[in-house]
This record gives C-alpha cells, structure tokens and sequence, in this order.
C-alpha cells in the first residue's frame, strides 16, 4: 500500500504567461516525482500540484524565487485519506 | 435477500457498487445490466441500460470513472442510475425522454485502476496495462481515442499521468466503449464524467479548430451550467476543451464528436473546498444532484433536437 505521509497538495496561482512557462519548466523536472492534478495552461486556471514529502521544500523554495505566488490545498495527503479510510469503514459497518 | 440500504453517501468497492447495478435491474424491469468488454485485468464492464421498449432506439450515453482516482464521479454515477431508474413513470421529463430513447449508464470505465485506488494507491488515474520495455504501468484512458491522437497535450513518455499509449484503442477500456458506440449506430448524446475543476465542456481539446456547432453547444452548457448552479451555487465554466482548460488530444469526446455524436460533453465535478479528488463523502450527494441538474438540460435538449 503506498503511503502519502507528507505530501502536499499545493494551488498555484499564475500571473503572467512566464510563470505558466515556468510551472511547465517544473513539470518537465521527473526527478521531482510531481503530480500535476490541474496541469499548467493558461494564467486563468489555476494548477494544483501533489508534491512528495522529499521534494516539498525544494518546489517551495522553487515558486518563491521565482516570486509565483502559492498556497496549501492539502497538508498533509495521508491525514485527508485516513479520514477518507475511516468514513468508509464507518458507512460499511452502518 | 436484497436489502436496498445502499447508501448514496458513502464510497464503495467495486464489489459493492456491481452488487448494487444487480440490485437496481432486479428492482426495475426496464433497467438491463449488460457487458460490454473486459478491462486489462479481464474485469468486466458493466453497462447499465435504461430502455421501455422498441428496437435500437436512439440513445444517450454517460460513463463515469474513466480516471479512477475521480471516486466522486464513480459515486455520482451511481446515484445518477438509482435517480433515472426512480423517476420513470414519476417524474414527467424523465418519463418523456425514456420513452422515447434509451440510456446506457457506464459507471466505473477503470475498474482496473478503480480496485488499484482502493488496495494499493489511492491516488492512481491510469489503467493498469503494462508497457513493454518500460518498467512504468498504464495509460491514460482519456488521451486513448483516436482524434489528434500522439499529439500535442498527450505524452509519449510511458511513466507520465498522461501517456497516450503505444495505438489509438490500445486500452480493452477505451477499445470496448468504440465498439459498442459504433456498433449501436444511433447514440446522439455522450457525456464523459470527470473531476475536480467545476467545469462542462465541449469539443475539441486536440485542435483549436471550433467544431461546427459550436454555438449551439455553447448555448447548451450555458442552460446546463445555470441549472447547475441554481441548487447550491456552485460556479462552473464551460467551453471548449483547448480554449477553457488546455490543450489535450486523443480525448474520448473529441472522438465521439468526430463519429457525429453531436451532443458530446465532458464533466468537470465539483471541488468546494480544498479536497482535489478526495472531496469528502458527504459532498457525493450534492455533487450528483446538481449535476444531474446539468444532464437534464443536455438530455431534453438531445431528446428534442434529434437530428
């Protein structure tokens, strides 16, 4: 069973064309093992991203030199999915 | 013994969601469960039809849970059947519409990956198809169909969320839905539900090309999305696939459309908060009943500009 202990879900808000161009430098980056729930495409549509807990920090620190502006959708994935576990066995037992 | 408890609110096992279509074609004698193709696992796929009476009527189809993390599609769906198979008879638009056409219901179109989200990685969208020579697993089903397929929004890169696949129709998944709306020859409505991004949209996604009744299916979605919306408020966009969201080929509507499926819409479900796929169970409802709202207005208006 593969965990999400630390991974986040980050929404990012673009302004301009160039911070698109740079969000899709990101993606390009496999070694950052992101998952892009909303891809990055034009600057009305905002991109929501899972980051793994090992590259939490460097995304982070990525968006803020680059002064693209973020926020936290998810805290902490695994918390969301065992409250998610948890209903289901819950209505199961119901 | 059939209990008819299932409840509507909740997530389900693939196991518990086939026992509940059982459940509804033994509850309604107009609601058939047929199979339409196996799944890369060789799990089946199962097809609710909708039909009171005649021959190779003109129909409507909705699938659900094409990318199987979308669980709030998949339950959508589910309470969607359970409201068509209800209102027959009660309720006057749907009473018109299935008398004079039929509906097929696809309410888990992954069930390969739909199991894998719920045994070993919640957060899985593919199918489950191994590539050779790649140590990477599946495809994604929406980026399959053979309409701009292997261009630009599309990766060719095996281990990406959105690989394209070695062929057009290489997925038994995608390949099953083809062969059954080719051989059935008169569907006139195709709804694809995904989630999250509040959206209703339309061809195309592979070309920016507008598609020829791009007026009337803007008009459409606009009826629908203010339907939508009237219950709970829920803002939505709609449009074209390239010009709302972002360019992607291979998609299953844009393939639908280019067999002369005029009405061929995509879903976007809702996400009121900040949950991504994991919109919390107690959303499942409301989120089916808004937009069975919108798939009213699509359904009437198929049902009364047949062509």
């Amino acid at each position: 069973l593969e965990t999400f202990v630390g991974h986040q879900v980050l929404r990012i808000k673009t302004k301009n064309e160039e911070e698109v161009k740079q969000l899709q430098l990101l993606e390009s980056l496999e070694h950052l093992e992101l998952d892009f729930w909303i891809n990055p495409s034009a600057t009305a549509v905002p991109v929501d991203v899972r980051i793994p807990a090992v590259s939490v920090q460097s995304v982070k620190a990525f968006l803020e030199s680059q002064g693209i502006e973020y926020s936290i959708l998810i805290e902490d994935l695994q918390d969301v999915l065992d409250k998610e576990k948890q209903d289901m066995a819950e209505s199961a037992q119901r | 013994q059939r209990s008819g408890s299932f409840d509507f609110g909740a997530y389900h096992t693939l196991d518990d969601i086939n026992s509940e279509l059982d459940h509804l074609v033994s509850e309604y004698s107009f609601v058939e469960k047929i199979q339409i193709g196996e799944s890369y696992e060789k799990r089946p796929l199962y097809v609710l039809k909708f039909s009171t009476g005649g021959s190779n009527r003109p129909a409507i189809w909705l699938d659900a849970g094409i990318h199987s993390r979308e669980w709030v599609t998949q339950a959508s769906a589910l309470w969607i059947a359970n409201k068509i198979a209800s209102d027959y008879g009660t309720d006057a638009s749907i009473t018109s519409l299935l008398d004079k056409m039929d509906l097929f219901l696809l309410p888990v179109a992954n069930p390969d990956g739909f199991v894998y989200t719920h045994t070993s990685n919640r957060m899985w969208r593919k199918t489950r198809s191994k590539i050779p020579g790649s140590i990477c697993v599946g495809v994604d089903p929406n980026r399959n169909w053979d309409a701009g397929f292997g261009e630009a929004g599309a990766s060719g890169n095996s281990c990406s969320e959105t690989y394209h696949g070695p062929y057009p129709n290489s997925e038994p998944e995608v390949k099953s839905i083809v062969d059954f709306v080719k051989s059935h020859g008169n569907i006139k409505a195709f709804v694809s539900i995904h989630s999250y991004s509040q959206l209703l949209l339309y061809p195309y996604g592979y070309t920016e090309t507008p598609v020829p009744d791009q007026q009337e299916l803007h008009e459409v979605s606009a009826k629908a999305v203010a339907a939508l919306s009237s219950l709970y408020g829920t803002k939505y966009k709609y449009g074209s696939i390239i010009t709302t969201i972002y360019r992607a080929s291979g998609g299953t509507i844009d393939w639908t459309y280019n067999q002369g499926i005029k009405y061929s819409f995509t879903f976007e479900l809702r996400d009121t908060g900040r949950y991504g796929f994991l919109l919390p169970a107690k959303q499942i409802v409301p989120t089916a009943e808004e937009t069975w709202l919108a798939l009213k207005v699509i359904m009437e208006h198929t049902r009364d500009n047949m062509y």
